[in-house]
């Protein structure tokens, strides 16, 4: 564990924290695409499938217990909840996620590190994760106005892959015994490009102190 | 193998 994967990991921690704040506290989930939480929790439930077989560490356990946790009660809220749910607009929600499942799969069937079901699934996750913000990037862009805590959701989400980027460099320099994870360090640079210019957006709209909108 | 385990990231 360094510095940098700790601070990824608690930048994803503030970001399910921060999306969590927003649905139970004003109890609205407006500007926050479903499908994006549903491509993230189908994400998890694939990459902690070792969850009860492969004790690494606590905190691991821990925190993929947190994210797994969290992001199955987003998707409730998102869906079950009698207010919150009526805050969720499908009319701009409109991205065709399920065109995003399948490719991954199949390039995980492809292009994976070892043919068995749970290094397979692993692999789906990693390849998945990559683009399952897209549907959010898509709604953004249709809402004009976007909401602080939204932003911040989406800002934190991307800064955490980052964090990782930086986290596998010093890893790679540091331990001699780290090996090269191609699949996921590709998976994780296109992953954190695609909320270039998010980013751009964003930081301009907090230095400038204006709302965040993103071009159409 | 060894780094098939070794997934410890989250």
């Amino acid at each position: 564990m360094n510095i940098f994967r700790l601070a990824g990991d608690m930048t994803h921690l503030m970001s399910v924290l921060v999306l969590l704040l927003k649905i139970h506290t004003i109890k609205s989930c407006a500007g926050i695409s479903l499908k994006t939480q549903e491509l993230y929790a189908l994400v998890f439930a694939a990459r902690y499938l070792d969850i009860f077989t492969h004790y690494y560490s606590l905190y691991n356990t821990v925190m993929k217990l947190i994210f797994l946790g969290s992001s199955f009660s987003i998707l409730w809220y998102m869906k079950r909840h009698k207010v919150v749910r009526r805050s969720y607009d499908k009319d701009q929600d409109t991205f065709r996620h399920h065109f995003l499942v399948l490719p991954c799969l199949v390039l995980a069937l492809l292009i994976n590190e070892k043919f068995t079901f749970k290094e397979v699934m692993w692999t789906f996750s990693i390849y998945l994760e990559a683009v399952a913000i897209l549907p959010q990037l898509v709604l953004l862009q249709r809402t004009r106005n976007v909401d602080n805590l939204t932003g911040q959701y989406v800002f934190l989400l991307g800064a955490y892959r980052g964090l990782y980027i930086i986290n596998w460099i010093y890893r790679y320099f540091a331990e001699p015994t780290y090996s090269t994870h191609w699949i996921t360090w590709i998976s994780g640079l296109l992953q954190t490009l695609l909320y270039a210019d998010f980013f751009y957006y964003y930081i301009n709209s907090v230095k400038n102190n204006v709302r965040l909108q993103l071009p159409a | 193998d060894s780094k098939v385990e070794k997934h410890d990231e989250l």
